[in-house]
This record gives C-alpha cells, sequence and structure tokens, in this order.
C-alpha cells in the first residue's frame, strides 16, 4: 500500500487540506487510509475534533517513549484512522537531533503496525526538520502542494534542490508530484505559475489543480472534510479527480 | 525608532507580504527603513532581485562569524535597507541551541548598528526557532498577520500561548497587534474570521485589514512592493492605511 508524504517548506500551500481531502477521497473509493500528523501546530488533529488529547496519545509519544503506533491510532469517520500530533513534537528536533537512527524511525514505527495495509498520508509542517526528514524517509511518494502565486512557485525550486540534496542518504530518488493548489481561474497568475511548473518539472506536474474554492476553506470549521461539508462543490471535484490520476499514475 | 517582528508560526498567512509592503508604505511617508529577512528561504531578499549573494554577506555571516550587521546591509531602492538572509540559516538552530545568550544577539547588534536611527521590520519562518525568538527578544511590538480562513484563525490561539509562555524569558509582556490579511469581503467566512479574533482579541486587532487583491500576489514576480507595482491598487491603499493606524496608535 502506498506511502505518501505531503510536503512543502513554504507555509499555507495547502498541505493539511490535502492531506485531509485526498484522505477522504480514499476513504470513499473503499481504501483503507491512516492519516499521520507530524505538525506540532497539529492542525490536522484540529479538524478532526476530538483528537487532540493528552501528550500520550499523540505521535510525541512514538518519538519520546517509543510506544507503537498501533495504541496510538484513532478513528476518523468516513475517512479512517488518525495519529494525532501534538504541541510537544516541537522538541523532537532538539531531542534527537539529526542522527541516522532517527530519520528511519517513523518508517521502522509504520512497518510494524501496519504491514502495509493501509494507505499512509503523512501532514507536515513548513520546515525541513527530524519530523519532515522521517516523514520523507518513510514515504514511497512525495505530494507537494503548490498554491498558484509567485512566492510558492520559488518555494518549488527550492524543494527540489532539498531532496536532491537527500538523495545521498536516501539512496534513491524519491517520486514526487507536484499540486498545483488555490487555483483560480479568474487570475493571469495561475495560468503563469503553471506554465512555469512544467516547464522546470513537466509530468511531474498534476494535471489534477484544485481550484481556490471557499467551501474548501470552510469545511475544517465544522470538522469536515470537502466531502462531506460540499460534495458537489468544485473543489470535492477536484480532489476526486487528484485520486484518479494518482491511480492512473500507479502511485495510488 | 520602532522595531517590528513580522510573525505567526503558520505558514502563508502574509508575513514577507506584509514586511515588504508596510516597509515600502513608511519608506513613501518618508521614514527611514530598515528590512532584516530572518527566513532561512529567503523570500523577501528574493523579491530584492539582487539580494541572494554568498552567505558571507547574509544575516548567516552576523550569527556564524560575529559580522557588524552594518557590514552586511544593502540598499533596496524606494524601501531603504534590507539585510538579506541565506538557506545556510536553517542551521543557526543547531549551531546554536537556545542558551540565554543567543537570545539577545539579533537585539544586541541592532543596537549596535543603527542606534535607532531606523525602523526596523523583522520578517520571520513560520517555526518558533532560535531565529524566530531572536526576532520576538528584539523588537518593541509583534504585527501577528492572520490570513482570513478557519485554520490561520487556530493559529493566532496558539501565538498568543506562545508569547505568554515567553514573558517569564522576556520579562515583559511585548505589545502586540493581529493583522487580518487576505480578506475576501465576498466570503462569510472573512468577516466569521474577523468577529472571532475580535471576540477574542479586542483592541489588538488592527481595524485595517489587507483585501485580498492579486496586485498583491503578482508584485514579487517583478521584483516589485505593491506600491511600485500598482500604486492605485486595493492592496496599496491598505498597507497605506495600515501605516497610518500603527502611527495613530504610537507603534510608529
Ligand atoms: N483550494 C482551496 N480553496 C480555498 N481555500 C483553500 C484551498 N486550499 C487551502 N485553502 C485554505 O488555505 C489555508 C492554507 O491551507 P493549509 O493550512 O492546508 O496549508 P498548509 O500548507 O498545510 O499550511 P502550513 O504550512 O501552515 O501547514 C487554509 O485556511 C485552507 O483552508
Ligand atoms: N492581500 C493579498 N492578496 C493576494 N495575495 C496575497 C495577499 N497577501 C499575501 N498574498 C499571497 O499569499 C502568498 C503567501 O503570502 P506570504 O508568502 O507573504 O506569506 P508568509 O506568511 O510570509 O509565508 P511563509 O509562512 O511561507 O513565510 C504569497 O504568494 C503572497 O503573494
Ligand atoms: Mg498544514
Ligand atoms: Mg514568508
Amino acid at each position: 500500500m502506498a506511502r505518501i508524504v505531503v510536503f512543502n517548506q513554504k507555509g499555507g500551500v495547502g498541505k493539511t487540506t490535502t492531506a485531509l481531502n485526498l484522505g477522504a477521497a480514499m476513504a470513499r473509493a473503499g481504501r483503507k487510509v491512516l492519516l499521520v500528523d507530524l505538525d506540532p501546530q497539529a492542525h490536522l488533529s484540529a479538524i478532526h475534533g476530538k483528537a487532540l488529547k493528552d501528550v500520550g496519545a499523540s505521535m510525541f509519544a512514538f518519538y519520546r517513549d517509543n510506544i507503537p503506533l498501533a495504541n496510538l491510532v484513532i478513528d476518523w469517520p468516513d475517512i479512517g484512522q488518525l495519529i494525532p500530533a501534538h504541541a510537544e513534537l516541537i522538541k523532537v528536533d532538539s531531542i534527537f537531533g539529526k542522527g541516522p537512527n532517527i530519520l528511519s524511525r517513523l518508517n521502522q514505527g509504520l512497518t510494524t503496525f501496519d504491514n502495509n495495509s493501509s494507505d499512509v498520508l503523512i501532514d507536515c509542517c513548513p520546515f525541513l526538520g527530524v519530523l519532515s526528514l522521517n516523514a520523507i524517509f518513510a514515504a514511497d511518494h512525495v505530494l507537494i502542494p503548490i498554491s498558484s502565486d509567485f512566492l510558492s512557485m520559488r518555494g518549488a525550486l527550492q524543494i527540489e534542490r532539498t531532496l536532491s540534496a537527500l538523495e545521498p542518504v536516501l539512496k534513491r530518488r524519491v517520486g514526487r508530484h507536484y499540486l498545483l493548489t488555490r487555483f483560480e481561474r479568474r487570475r493571469n497568475m495561475s495560468f503563469e505559475v503553471q506554465k512555469r511548473l512544467i516547464e522546470h518539472f513537466g509530468e511531474e506536474v498534476c494535471e489534477t489543480v484544485i481550484s481556490e474554492n471557499v467551501a474548501v476553506a470552510e469545511a475544517p470549521a465544522m470538522n469536515k472534510d470537502i466531502f462531506s461539508h460540499a460534495a458537489d462543490s468544485r473543489g470535492a471535484q477536484d480532489y476526486a479527480a487528484l485520486l484518479e490520476e494518482l491511480k492512473a499514475k500507479g502511485i495510488l
């Protein structure tokens, strides 16, 4: 089963939104989904509505106390399972530094827990520290949301350099796709960013774009994914189309 | 003269956009402005167009080699001065950890350099590490951009807790204002977020809101601030109004 990390060190590009809504699309297509929240700010966990409990029931307990991931999963109706984040995760960088063992921790934990029966989606914070490196190490594929504006475009080039720099350590070139998000068809800028992204990354740019759609931004306030909140919305259609594209490409 | 840090650990809320455009508004009002880029991703420096040079000419040289800030400033036409960031700044957290001396480094550096003749605006990355803590320590005031959506609203509450946790170390309650950005008047959500923010933070919420305005997002592609790119745009009017409000409140 697939392990996808949703990463971009640029902030606010739709990582959490994509982890949530792609996960929900996958669940509705009958797949078994595990969401892992690796952001100390825990926005994905917050959308669940009942996931932010004590630190002993979060990913921090996995890192600090070696609690097995199986003990940390909670149910997410209509999506699958979630392992919540916690604010204490901010300490993982300083507790563990960047030694070689720490980088494979999540990979080992996931293999032990699930032995590949679930598809895994990992949400990251916009910072390439121990947590995000753990996620990239554990993943088969990196999904890189890029919001359709120029500052975010610049972030895309930086992440390519970052992944190249990681190849000697990863000992492979990790597969990746770039996903345009917050695509506003009324703006030339959206198409300009798409054009430049394709010039640079070619077939690694998803054909699906996620439209700017207020329903997508409203859903979290009601602890919902886009399908539960507005199943006929453009955002729901786009995330469903994204799933189809990733299946057609053999990533899912 | 004022020292304002633009900080929010939520990503993509308009920190860089606000540092740039508030700085430009201040320069046009005749003020002497120093922009400090403390984001290893260096988006603010990238907008300058000629600021991303070797690491010895960046804020990293200040931290690693104690190069005086005076040696690192470059000119930014129509804005003032900039001290650029560099990707190497990502190492500051691991090189310096969180000891008491490191936290006051920027404060001391700024006092030595400028002795208060410029207004200083510091742009931060969406991560509360040594760099952002340095910036908060050095600042008289924190300007917290909040994009007008629910996930960003949640970030606002987190930052309030963060600043409270810092009070014993800072030995003062640092002044702050919350600035709604990317305000889309056609969406109920914008007004809902504004209402909740005011309920929670009252007078600390700026009356000025920065409108969602494509010109603001386009300007960086041309290495421009909003006034240089589209002086009559809504975005330019809003950033000019923000300056007036901060002056009226005695922050600038
Ligand atoms: N397609 C869309 N249409 C409208 N709003 C969107 C869309 N995608 C994301 N948003 C909104 O944009 C904001 C940023 O998205 P999100 O928090 O998912 O980004 P992120 O990359 O996870 O941010 P961070 O770097 O802080 O973790 C959120 O308020 C979200 O609801
Ligand atoms: N008022 C606005 N209208 C339209 N677009 C905007 C506005 N403010 C910001 N943007 C765009 O939103 C994106 C995010 O803004 P910006 O990069 O300034 O946020 P940030 O908080 O500095 O992000 P990061 O956390 O990655 O440092 C940018 O592409 C920017 O051009
Ligand atoms: Mg997120
Ligand atoms: Mg920024």
